[in-house]
């Protein structure tokens, strides 16, 4: 199975 | 005042068409240059990144920038009024709490003229560092899109797969597994050609659930550039005369 990663983890969230 | 005239509206209807089940509610951000917008889907997963060039269209003012929040669904809506050929005209006055849609048809014999009330959102703007791909692969939209749509009935997973010479869309679910291959090549007929730039080979898994909403925007351009690279999300691009919308997506991570 995968597990699904987050947009945010990619991103700084500014 | 922000005042932008489309001649071809339709491309507006398949742009809401093809971000309306991902986003709901967005800040369009509108400037002498460009209309824009950049919102991520609910569970954070996908983003999507669109630009319309004032350049672009038939009359364009806007002479202060200015946040508008709309309501995707219910812009959706409106837009679904206006014709297949109906030019568009989209109006707010500044520090607008309400944008107006003109919808008038080919011959001037029809014009419809809705307000559509603007939302105040939080924004969220995500900062999305410039990033050297490892591969780009470059075919045909509807191609993807159909690959796409087939492989989901084998399992929600894409495994993609790029080299120097192929891209390689593989599945594996309950009934078993498959791929599909495709060999770089320079074909006339749009719906073969494959361009590959490729610095690294890559592998990487995505969920189909969200490429299959990407590929509504194949109605917007014949072409879709999907870059990757390892462990960052997945970019699809589809340019049009308009700009271009671009979606991101997370990748999955084995366990």
């Amino acid at each position: 199975a995968n597990e699904q990663a987050s947009l945010r983890r990619f991103f700084d969230h500014i | 005042m922000f005042e932008a005239l489309l001649g071809n509206g339709l491309i507006l209807k398949k742009i809401i068409e093809s971000i309306k089940e991902l986003v709901t509610e967005v800040n369009f951000e509108v400037t002498s240059e460009a209309i824009s917008l950049q919102a991520m889907d609910a569970s954070h997963v996908a983003l999507v990144v669109l630009v319309l060039r004032a350049s672009e269209f038939e009359e364009y003012r806007c002479d202060r920038p200015q946040t508008l929040g709309v309501s995707i669904t219910n812009l959706a809506k409106l837009l679904k009024i206006a014709g297949n050929d109906d030019s568009i005209i989209l109006r707010a006055e500044d520090e607008a709490h309400v944008l107006t849609l003109v919808f008038t048809g080919k011959n001037n014999e029809k014009m419809c003229e809705f307000n559509l009330n603007l939302l105040t959102l939080d924004s969220e703007h995500l900062g999305i560092p410039e990033q050297e791909y490892s591969a780009e692969v470059t075919m045909s939209s509807s191609e993807f899109s159909r690959i796409c749509r087939e492989l989901t009935q084998v399992t929600d997973t894409l495994n993609l797969s790029v080299d120097k010479e192929s891209v390689k869309f593989a599945v594996s679910g309950d009934i078993g597994t498959g791929s599909i291959t495709m060999k770089a090549n320079n074909s006339d007929k749009s719906e073969e050609k494959l361009i590959l730039n490729v610095s690294d080979t890559v592998s990487m898994a995505f969920a189909l659930r969200y490429l299959n909403l990407f590929n509504k925007a194949s109605s917007l351009s014949d072409e879709v550039v999907l870059s990757l690279s390892p462990e960052v999300p997945v970019v699809l691009k589809f340019a049009f005369d308009l700009g271009e919308l671009k979606y991101f997506l997370a990748p999955k991570i084995a366990e």
